[in-house]
């Protein structure tokens, strides 16, 4: 069956549909087949950068990798009861439609807690959370001390993450291996940045997550959106804008390299 | 009866709570008196921020000026319909607690598009949308084209604000002074720097929205939350971290004085 990765953060923005849209490029150039399934229905983030892409070849008459991307929209039924076995049995068939299809599905969630979202959190292989180096977004993974920065206990999203794993193991034994990657890292030292990554090295002591290099801010993560490009299609495009061999681009490059290493996918090992 | 200031945009981590924060304690310092009411009863990262400064000052033996915070949670009634009404009603009565007792309410809104933010938006004098310097941020109010990167249309939030403003104007004739604030914006030139603003431009002409001086990528904005304390109560508090007067926070000073006078509060001017 399909590998699942799951973006998952019910902070937003922090950075899961741009991460997901790198990692599903990443996969399409190494020749895997990859399906998409967004989550989050009206904003959908995700599928509207894919449908650039898809835009893109179209306009300009060329080829590149695309997944399937799939999108599952909130029920509009008028009771919970009602909408909760809406949206199971579409998530369900979403998948089982992908299943034969692809080799990895990469998931979206929105940046709230919704039903869809902990369907996928529990059906995830990997869960991915990108953060921001900010106590804000860690405000929702954990409770910190504010005299020593040091982590008082788990928070919100911590504690739904753990009865996805509760709830997974249950149903087939399986695991959810939980990567935290710190996202829009700014270039400059700070105290702040010294206190976040003290944190996030306390969390994977304490929340059974694990880290890996992330993504600094990078101007190349987001301005080829409208077309639906990522920094790693650049050189096939003969897109040669002049700063495409700019040292922000090669260590963006590095960035993503580590990042799609950093998660230890099984199916990518030889 | 007060001003209501309202935060608004469903994209996720635009910046709405970090401005809410920093608007509500401008007041506060201007001798305003403050109500706050979260609409995102799960995360209430302004209200985390406020119950942080109150925190600080009883550990710390200090007053600094607060806010009368209120969260409203979202009904967990079983129906549309029975959800929407409870929602309603706490609206309605929050609002009427905090009537008599502040001259502004600042409200913060969840990143995506609730019942909850749909009232607060029809209740706006001002409301206030602060935007990533990012085409996927922008995805949520305008359709761009991506040869011109000319705005095509209103895109779901412009739609939503529309709807809040023909609503307003029908329950008393109000308006609503919308006022898009670009945030975290990068220090270094950049191509699509120059592309969202010209779209932010346009956007002035076509959509009904004016635009004011935004806030740079600064980590003076994020840091203080675990004190509750922004760069404007650093001075009182002797917080003297020798940076206090490093040129990013002067810098960052000047931002918040140009943000506080380009909303042009009618209740502000003598
Ligand atoms: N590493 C990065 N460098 C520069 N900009 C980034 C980076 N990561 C994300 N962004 C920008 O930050 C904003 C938030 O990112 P994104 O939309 O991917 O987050 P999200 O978690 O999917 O948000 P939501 O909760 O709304 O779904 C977007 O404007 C995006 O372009
Ligand atoms: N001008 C800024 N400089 C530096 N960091 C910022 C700035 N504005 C916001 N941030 C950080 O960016 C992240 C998103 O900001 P914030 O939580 O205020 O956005 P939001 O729109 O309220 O998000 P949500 O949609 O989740 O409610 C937070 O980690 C915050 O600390
Ligand atoms: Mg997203
Ligand atoms: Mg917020």
């Amino acid at each position: 069956r399909p590998y699942v990765i799951v973006l998952g953060n019910e902070k937003g923005g922090s950075g899961k549909s741009t991460t997901a849209m790198h990692i599903v490029v990443s996969l399409l150039r190494e020749g895997f087949r990859v399906g998409t399934i967004d989550l989050d229905g009206r904003q959908k983030s995700l599928t509207r950068y894919i449908e650039n892409r898809r835009a893109y070849c179209k306009a300009n008459d060329v080829e590149l990798p695309m997944p399937l991307e799939r999108v599952i929209v909130r029920s509009t039924a008028r009771t919970s009861d009602e909408a909760e076995a809406d949206e199971k049995m579409r998530f369900e068939d979403t998948y089982v439609e992908l299943m034969d299809q692809v080799d990895v599905i990469v998931i979206d969630c929105p940046g709230s807690d919704t039903f869809l979202s902990r369907l996928a959190h529990t059906a995830a292989d990997t869960l991915v959370t990108p953060i921001n180096d900010s106590f804000v977004d860690l405000d929702l993974i954990a409770r910190i001390d504010p005299k020593t920065y040091r982590v008082a206990g788990p928070s919100l999203y911590a504690e739904m993450v753990w009865k996805a794993r509760q709830r997974r193991q249950m149903a087939d034994g399986g695991t959810i291996d939980w990567v935290l990657l710190r996202n829009r890292v700014g270039a400059v030292h700070a105290k702040n940045k010294e206190r976040v990554e003290s944190v996030v090295e306390e969390l994977t002591k304490r929340i059974g997550v694990r880290y890996i290099p992330g993504l600094g801010e990078r101007v190349i993560y987001r301005e080829l959106f409208p077309n639906g490009l990522t920094l790693m299609d650049l050189r096939d495009e003969g897109v040669s804008e002049r700063n495409d061999f700019s040292m922000s681009h090669v260590a963006a490059r590095q960035e993503l390299r580590a990042l799609m290493d950093g998660l230890n996918l099984a199916f990518r090992r030889e």
